[in-house]
């Protein structure tokens, strides 16, 4: 069973064209095994990156470095998958 | 389910509850709704599309898929209840809910709105496919030992053990390997060894081929409320671009009108970002001139999953934009 403890998605909207070449970078560089749900960079529409706990620190680093404003959209994505287990056990009994 | 009736459409089904729905559903109209076996998939799994037809032999035809994109459920959710909207084809056979909610529509008086769907099908046939990537549905399921409810890609094996699947909208013969694509199979975008590698995409191009009399394609994906048209391969307009953007913006506003969802509109290469191999910039390179791609109601907060009471709300604001270009494709023969 693959667990998601700890992961976050970021919701990043870049500014810039320089924001725009960092992610790019970003997206070509290290593995840190980023799941892009939606790809793509544009200054018009944010970006959602779903972030192994494993490179949380290292990203929002980058980020941060970079001055790209990010949120997080969703703080544990295993809590939300929990959640949805649990709607589905109860929709089935349904 | 035993009838349609009673099917809870306001809940996320497994692959065979909604192959059993669709059996259902034929089973309950044989007279206009049959299932056509496209092929199967990589792990063996049949791929089903629901036929509406009034009759008549190779009309002209209009394509809808769901669910290329596995983790996207709200997509597949939303064409089993578009599915049950086609036979209803008297106002007295409508769910009394539904009927007070087509009556309130019409008080809109948003005429575009309310061509009936039973013209569509006396000009047109329509090809309904719910699971357009049933091992990918079925992987991101629950089951004994799995849980992999944000999977998105197809199950086929590929250079990289570790990483199996492929990005089925990335996989067609539309521009294939150019940018906006990955090649690296751990890649969510990862669009396969060559165009068509993937026998999912292989199978509904054929069947599209092979009939030869395709007028719209329609894929239903669910992120980020977007309606869009070709090209995603390159920021060039397409030649019936001007169109294509007034279908897809009056389009939006029927979707619009009935819960306020607000869409965005354009070009996909312009609207979220370049993508070759895309299966509406195939359709439309074979001269299925009405290609559109939806983004469903999603803002990403629950991470792919609406929560399940948005399910029908989704699926009837999609409605109404498929409607309205159904309708207008029908009046636009070409």
């Amino acid at each position: 069973e693959e667990l998601f403890n700890g992961d976050q998605v970021l919701r990043i909207q870049a500014e810039t064209e320089d924001h725009i070449q960092v992610l790019k970078e970003l997206e070509k560089g290290v593995d840190w095994g980023l799941d892009y749900w939606t790809h793509g960079f544009s200054t018009e529409r944010p970006v959602d990156i779903r972030v192994p706990h494993d490179s949380l620190y290292a990203i929002k680093d980058f980020l941060m470095e970079n001055n790209i404003p990010f949120t997080v959209l969703i703080n544990n994505v295993q809590e939300l998958l929990d959640r949805e287990r649990a709607e589905m056990v109860s929709n089935a009994e349904i | 389910e035993r009838k349609t009736k009673s099917f809870n459409f306001a809940a996320y089904h497994d692959l065979e509850t909604i192959y059993s729905f669709m059996d259902t559903l034929v089973a309950s109209h044989p007279d206009l709704i049959s299932k056509v076996k496209i092929g199967s998939t990589y792990e063996n799994r049949p791929m089903f599309a629901l036929k509406f037809s009034t009759g008549g032999e190779k009309k002209p035809a209009i394509w809808i898929d769901a669910g290329i994109h596995a983790r996207e459920w709200v997509s597949h959710a939303s064409a089993v209840w578009i599915a049950d909207r086609w036979h209803c084809r008297k106002e007295d056979e409508l769910p009394i809910a539904l009927r007070f909610e087509r009556l309130t529509y019409i008080a809109t008086d948003f005429k575009e709105n309310r061509a009936p769907v039973p013209s569509v099908l006396s000009q047109m046939d329509i090809f309904l496919m719910i699971v357009a990537n049933p091992d990918g549905y079925v992987f991101s399921h629950i089951s004994p030992r799995e849980f992999h409810r944000l999977w998105r890609k197809s199950r086929s094996v590929t250079s990289n053990p570790n990483c199996p699947g492929v990005d089925l909208n990335r996989n067609w013969d539309a521009e294939f390997s150019g940018p906006g694509a990955s090649d690296d199979p751990c890649g969510e975008d990862y669009r396969g060894p060559s165009a068509q590698s993937e026998i999912e995409v292989k199978n509904i191009a054929d069947f599209i081929t092979s009939h030869g009399n395709f007028k719209s394609f329609m894929t239903l994906h669910a992120y980020s409320q977007l309606l869009m048209y070709p090209y995603a391969y390159n920021g060039s307009n397409a030649p019936d671009q001007p169109e294509l953007h007034d279908v897809a913006t009056q389009a939006s506003k029927a979707l619009n009108s009935w819960h306020g969802t607000i869409y965005k509109v354009g070009s996909i290469f312009h609207t979220i970002e370049q993508a070759s191999g895309a299966s509406v910039d195939w359709a439309y390179q074979r001269g299925i001139k009405y290609s559109f791609a939806f983004e469903l109601r999603d803002t990403g907060e629950y991470g792919f999953l609406l929560p399940s009471d948005q399910i029908v709300s989704t699926a009837r604001e999609t409605w109404f934009a498929l409607r309205y270009i159904m309708q207008y494709v029908s009046d636009h023969p070409y």
